[in-house]
């Protein structure tokens, strides 16, 4: 099972937070 | 060592779930967005554990992962014509 514990980067939440608020 | 980000950001991220508990989703996802921005914040500019910092940004992508789904399905009920 792909480890769901992979912890993100912080470039990777940045990216989904820009794409969340992007509308 | 300035706490108030990280009190903030759980603060913030508290209120999105309830607001989400509350189905007030377009408070819940500003609140997640709100939330992840200050937790960002923190890990980035506030010296943490290493520890720390990864747990942190392990809420982050769940709360990103939750306020995807909810402007997914925000952006469906508009969609959908008034019954």
């Amino acid at each position: 099972s792909s480890s769901k514990q992979a912890t993100i980067s912080d470039d990777e939440i940045e990216r989904q937070l820009r794409a969340l608020g992007v509308d | 060592m300035a706490n108030n980000n990280l009190q903030k950001a759980i603060d913030l991220a508290s209120k999105a779930a309830q607001e989400d508990k509350n189905q007030n989703y377009e408070e819940a996802l500003r609140l997640y967005q709100a939330a992840v921005q200050y937790f960002l914040h923190v890990v980035k500019y506030e010296a943490q554990g290493d520890k720390a910092k990864q747990s942190i940004r392990a809420k982050c992508a769940e709360y990103l992962d939750r306020a995807e789904k909810l402007k997914e399905y925000l952006k469906k009920k508009e969609k959908a014509p008034p019954a």
